[in-house]
């Protein structure tokens, strides 16, 4: 029978360990600015 | 097994920023009122691979900006950036470029221009002067007194008007008009023109010689006007050269715009 996992339990399963001191990738969208946002 | 989907491109990738400065070389180049625009951020980037070293890339651009008109030969590269508290004008662009073996042309551009808002200038610095409506009374009246001004003044060419630029008016603590337009010289002398000023004509395109002017109009609690205008001089087509070139990427003449 097919249960359904709880959400929390499901994302700890999921959740790939990080290594120490990993840092995401900034996003690649959208760019930096050059000079000013308005 | 079917190759992986090509990692998608990064705003800030160089190959992104080598499509976004073709982009805003073509704009520029291709647009003929107003103030030249430089690249100040890409909002988006798509990819769409169309065959072996053929893609299409559609890119948002925002750009801002700057002091050189569109008629000045200036390179891009040496125009300054509109400042904020000069009441900044962005420009929001999309652009569809097509890159075959890595050369870069664009195929359509769609841009739109607007003015920070004067709530965001006034809040940064509330005694600045705001940008004012190019059909504003005030502006034209400035914009025709300093033309006379300076057509009475002259002994070079007689100048005609081509375009009011911008123009801010500040009311406090003194009522001061700064007006910029773009102006083109005529067949005839100032001296000439005195006599019958409707036989004086601007030059044909590929001879005229295109000028900008500035001009600062007091009108209390004294009353003065300085004018300034310079002529480029002859309109000789800047050869083309690629502000950031990249190895292997290479800008073709400008692309048909179909936009």
């Amino acid at each position: 029978p097919v249960t359904k996992r709880a959400v929390a339990e499901a994302a700890q399963h999921d959740k790939v360990p990080r290594p120490v001191g990993f840092v995401p990738p900034p996003p690649p969208c959208p760019g930096k600015i050059r000079y000013f946002d308005i | 097994v079917p190759a992986a989907p090509p990692t998608p491109l990064g705003c800030d990738d160089p190959e992104s920023e080598a499509a976004a400065e073709a982009a805003v070389n073509y704009i520029n180049g291709h647009s003929h009122h107003g103030y030249k625009f430089a690249f100040n951020r890409i909002e988006d980037i798509r990819v769409v691979p169309q065959g072996p070293s053929k893609d299409i890339i559609f890119l948002e651009l925002d750009l801002l900006e700057t002091t050189c008109h569109i008629l000045s030969p200036t390179p891009l590269a040496n125009c300054t950036v509109r400042s904020f508290t000069e009441h900044a004008v962005e420009g929001d662009c999309d652009v569809k470029l097509q890159r075959v073996d890595g050369t870069l042309s664009v195929l359509a551009s769609k841009c739109h221009s607007h003015a920070d808002s004067s709530e965001d200038i006034i809040k940064v610095c509330p005694e600045c002067p705001l940008l004012a409506s190019l059909n504003n009374t005030e502006v034209l009246e400035a914009v025709s007194a300093a033309l006379n001004d300076y057509n009475s003044k002259t002994t070079d060419s007689y100048l005609r008007l081509l375009e009011i630029g911008r123009a801010k008016i500040q009311y406090h603590p003194a009522h001061v008009v700064v007006i910029e337009f773009a102006v083109g010289a005529t067949n005839c002398s100032a001296e000439d023109a005195k006599a019958d000023v409707k036989a004086c004509q601007l030059l044909p395109k590929h001879q005229s010689n295109f000028g900008f002017c500035t001009a600062v109009m007091v009108k209390s609690p004294s009353q003065d006007l300085k004018v300034d205008c310079q002529l480029y001089g002859h309109q000789v087509p800047a050869p083309y050269i690629p502000l950031l070139s990249r190895p292997g990427v290479t800008y073709p003449y400008p692309g048909q715009d179909t936009s």
